[in-house]
């Protein structure tokens, strides 16, 4: 028996539509500990990983660890018929389930909706990844990130990142022209200011600007993003989940000559 | 110009 009640039910309809465009289907792991996702885009250029904890939901109960395999554009039908007031419920009864029921009730409870999704059968290929001790993270504005990305790729499809103690600066170069964006440390009070860079190791990386931004479509799910780098490592954009978990992707950089 | 690298280069399979 497994049985999953999310409160915000809108917090599943946020993660689905900021993977939706990376991946196509997926295994979603439900274990006693929680949810776990892990799958790569189609080109194996990125990774995207999902982890949601047991006590981030209203109600969880998972007898022995199962493995859901969905479509994430069939998922997506069905969570457009939650609205983003209600909880959302997954559940079966199953072993090796065939298909996965979701409850979706409004707050007065006055509405409740069941659908069934047919469940696939997908061949897993997680990979392990290791704990990494980044050398510079920063943390900032998700929106601010969102944005100097899109501003960005309309100069060029690579961005180069480079930090330093102090700064992170973002640099572009293509047919048009070349143009940086450098953002300073900035301990302000408002969110959207604040920058606050752990730069053990300054590092150089070039990255496809295409997948930052597909991995910005996760930006509702926090005001705030990480970036993890180490020289020679993929990517790790982190958006936490207020008191549910994190999503995380892991872009592979550009090698340059 | 610069070649994209995979990420299956970098974490292996499970």
């Amino acid at each position: 028996m497994f049985e999953a009640k999310l409160q915000q039910g809108v917090i599943f309809k946020k993660i689905v539509d900021a993977i939706k465009d990376l991946v196509k289907s997926v295994n979603i792991d439900a274990s006693t500990s929680g949810l776990s996702m892990q799958a790569m885009d189609s080109a194996h250029v990125a990774l995207v990983s999902l982890k949601l904890n047991e006590n981030g939901f209203k109600d969880y109960r998972c007898d022995r660890p199962i493995t859901l395999g969905l479509s994430i554009e069939n998922l997506s039908k069905i969570l457009k018929c939650a609205g983003n007031d209600d909880t959302i419920t997954l559940q079966t009864d199953e072993e090796e389930p065939s298909s996965l029921k979701f409850f979706f009730e409004n707050q007065q409870a006055s509405k409740i909706s069941e659908f069934s999704l047919n469940l696939m059968s997908l061949d897993s290929e997680s990979l392990g990844i290791p704990d990494t001790d980044y050398s510079s993270v920063i943390q900032m504005s998700s929106a601010e990130f969102s944005r100097i990305c899109k501003e960005l790729s309309s100069i060029s499809e690579t961005v180069e990142i480079e930090t330093s103690k102090e700064s992170v600066k973002f640099s572009v170069q293509g047919d048009i022209g070349a143009g940086s964006i450098t953002v300073k440390n900035n301990q302000s009070d408002k969110d959207v200011d604040r920058v606050d860079l752990q730069i053990d190791q300054p590092v150089k990386l070039t990255f496809a600007l295409r997948y930052l931004n597909m991995f910005n479509k996760a930006v509702s799910l926090s005001s705030t993003v990480s970036l993890n780098m180490s020289e020679e490592n993929p990517l790790m954009v982190e958006y936490k989940i207020d008191d549910l978990g994190s999503l995380r992707f892991y872009l592979a950089p550009k090698i340059s000559d | 110009l610069t070649e994209q690298d995979y990420i299956n280069i970098f974490y292996k399979q499970d």
